[in-house]
């Protein structure tokens, strides 16, 4: 590969930013023949040095960033896929140098690390896991989950690896007696894990343990609803998920995401707030992305858009650029920067 | 909604609940 570098685009029209808090920095043109499918951030290690580095993601190629002066970056590395198309990348917290990716057509059927070698700098590619994978999450401390179906039962496993990237740990959590299809760690309480299921409930483990803890059901309001945050305060469980089949026309707006509030302990939830689009705004939940207290949603109708979960609110519209939808958006887990992408390879990255 | 709806809360809720599930 040649070095490839972007230009620093040109700052974007006010109108673009209604109601607007965001500034776009940069711009990566990753031309590629195939499909762009995802974008993320991720600390990369060379001669003793971390850097903030991004990831881009298309079918058969996954490239990694480094960063130049003034909002500048070149590619440096990109591993290959030539049999089953990139679906993903996983981004694991506390794990530096290393990229893991989903595999697979319509569902994932590998999970692969990417790294470098130390000797000859070359990309290597280690299979962590194949089968038929419905949900895949990296958690803090290294560890990934993922759940896959086996002939006669579901599995749920933890990878946790070493500090170099290297040796992985195995363990099992008890699987509950229906799919998994989304996990979300609990913030303020590490040992928790989350998920939600194919028939629309929650459960919880205890990751130390692998004890399943609770199948709590939710209001039927909530269907094939998925979790991407949850944060334990006062014993209660405050659970953000997104809502792929809200109805548009619902009295309130467009729900794109929900909190509801859980108590683990009886199992009863109520709705707390229902994250929707401004008044004019039409468009359902494509995919998505949580950090703190800020929500990111692709909508159907090829807009961004963000929410302050605190105060409920949509902070920020982003409309397609260029004739072309979004594809894909992601919050920076290096800075506080949005990133996002589009099917031709371009990735925006914008200042919140 | 109210806390009220949501029943008795613990602030151990995850100590009990892991003393009460199956191993």
């Amino acid at each position: 590969d040649t070095l490839e570098q972007t230009e620093i685009a040109d700052p974007p029209a006010l109108s673009n930013l209604s109601p607007g808090s965001l500034q776009l920095v940069s711009k990566l043109k990753n031309p590629s023949g195939s499909c762009s499918v995802d974008v993320s951030t991720m600390w990369w290690e060379t001669a003793g040095c971390k850097e903030p580095c991004i990831i881009t993601a298309c079918e058969d190629a996954v490239s990694l960033w480094k960063p130049l002066d003034t909002w500048q970056w070149e590619k440096v590395y990109t591993w290959h896929f030539t049999e089953i198309p990139v679906l993903q990348i996983i981004s694991v917290p506390d794990v530096c140098s290393l990229v893991c990716v989903a595999l697979g057509n319509l569902e994932i059927r590998e999970i692969r690390a990417l790294l470098c070698s130390t000797d000859d700098e070359s990309e290597k590619q280690l299979l962590l896991k194949s089968g038929h994978i419905n949900a895949v999450l990296g958690l803090t401390q290294r560890r990934l989950v993922s759940s896959s179906r086996t002939l006669f039962d579901q599995q749920i496993e933890i990878l946790t690896f070493a500090e170099d990237g290297g040796n992985k740990e195995k363990q099992f959590l008890m699987p509950p007696d229906e799919t998994v299809l989304a996990f979300a760690e609990v913030h303020g309480m590490q040992e928790a894990l989350l998920g939600t299921t194919l028939m629309n409930n929650i459960v919880l483990w205890n990751l130390k343990t692998g004890q399943l803890l609770k199948k709590m059901q939710v209001d039927d309001s909530y269907q094939a609803s998925i979790c991407h945050k949850a944060y334990s305060e006062m014993g209660l469980l405050f659970v953000v998920l997104s809502r792929p089949c809200a109805n548009e026309r619902e009295w309130l707006g467009s729900p794109v995401f929900q909190l509801i509030v859980v108590n683990p302990k009886t199992a009863l939830s109520v709705g707390m707030m229902l994250y929707c689009l401004p008044h004019g705004q039409t468009g359902r939940f494509l995919e998505g992305d949580v950090k703190d207290n800020f929500a990111a949603a692709v909508l159907t109708s090829g807009t961004i858009a963000t929410w302050d979960l605190l105060l409920g609110h949509c902070t920020a519209l982003l409309p397609p650029i260029s004739e072309q939808n979004w594809c894909f958006v992601k919050w920076s887990d290096t800075d506080f920067h949005l990133l996002a992408g589009q099917k031709d390879g371009s990735v925006f990255v914008y200042r919140y | 909604c109210s806390k009220a709806d949501l029943g008795p809360v613990s602030l151990n809720w995850f100590e009990e609940l892991t003393s009460e599930a199956p191993p």
